[in-house]
């Protein structure tokens, strides 16, 4: 089955 | 200080009352360009970013950086003392203890005052990358609400195609499966039941639907909502808070991954 992604490895630090 | 005049409090008001249940603590990011909110869940799957520019308020004043850190469950209790038709104003020294809020009635005959104290909040703020999406969907919010509320009786997750023969949404659970396709549609009497499907590139992805249903209580702040997908790249979902430009509550969502 497909995971869950984590927002934060789509978005980094600005 | 921060001094800025709300002419309706439904709009905070609603605002909040669509993110509580996702983030607790924030904090209300203001400047001289407005006030903004960038936060995640818990669980880092999803980030809820509002941005309230300065020309959303009038008057708006604010000489320099303030962050107003949030409980959001604290200012809710005091945002149901707020009409929904009132004048809110929030004010803030330059390095505040307490949030000043004052609600006024239209008629100005009743004038309710209220400090809310803050808190030190130390949030790590994310840089969201300016992205051209694949496929951009705007349609009626209370339309997306059903989908999403449908398809959730059904299954937790929920699989987004969108080509050209339309935009689906594709649910299977114990109990069985379901989809709904969404084709472009054209309401000339009544341009707010519009569909309307940009499409450069075919994308399919997979999202739960809990957090989904969750953004939709959003739909209250606006008539219409956009959609925006690509491959590979968290789901935007994106409610206007006023008629300008660029005042916006947004809410990005972590695609499920791998097979």
């Amino acid at each position: 089955p497909k995971q869950q992604g984590s927002i934060t490895s789509f978005f980094g630090a600005p | 200080m921060l001094e800025a005049r709300l002419d309706q409090a439904e709009i905070l008001k609603k605002v909040v009352d669509a993110i509580k249940d996702l983030v607790q603590d924030c904090n209300f990011d203001c400047n001289d360009s407005g006030i903004a909110l960038q936060a995640m869940d818990n669980s880092h799957v999803a980030l809820v970013s509002m941005n309230l520019q300065a020309d959303s308020f009038a008057p708006y004043r604010c000489d320099r950086n303030i962050a107003l850190g949030v409980n959001l469950t604290s200012l809710t209790k005091v945002l149901r003392a707020a009409q929904n038709t009132d004048i809110l104003t929030l004010r803030a020294l330059d390095a505040p203890d307490s949030l000043n809020l004052v609600f006024e009635s239209q008629d100005k005959d009743r004038i309710s005052e209220y400090d809310l104290k803050l808190m030190d909040i130390d949030q790590e703020h994310l840089g969201i990358p300016e992205t051209e999406y694949a496929a951009t969907i705007k349609m009626p919010s209370v339309e997306f609400r059903r989908i999403c509320t449908d398809l959730m009786a059904l299954s937790e997750s929920v699989t987004i195609e969108a080509s050209k023969d339309g935009i689906k949404f594709t649910c299977s659970g114990d109990i069985g499966n379901g989809s709904v396709t969404l084709r472009q549609h054209t309401n000339v009497e009544n341009e707010k039941e519009n569909i309307e499907i940009e499409l450069s590139e075919p994308v399919a992805l997979t999202f739960s639907l809990k957090y989904l249903v969750n953004f939709c209580k959003a739909a209250g702040l606006s008539n219409t909502v956009t959609i925006c997908l690509s491959n590979e790249v968290p789901l935007l979902v994106s409610y206007a808070l006023t008629s300008k430009a660029g005042s916006n509550l947004r809410f990005y969502l972590a695609p499920k991954i791998g097979d």
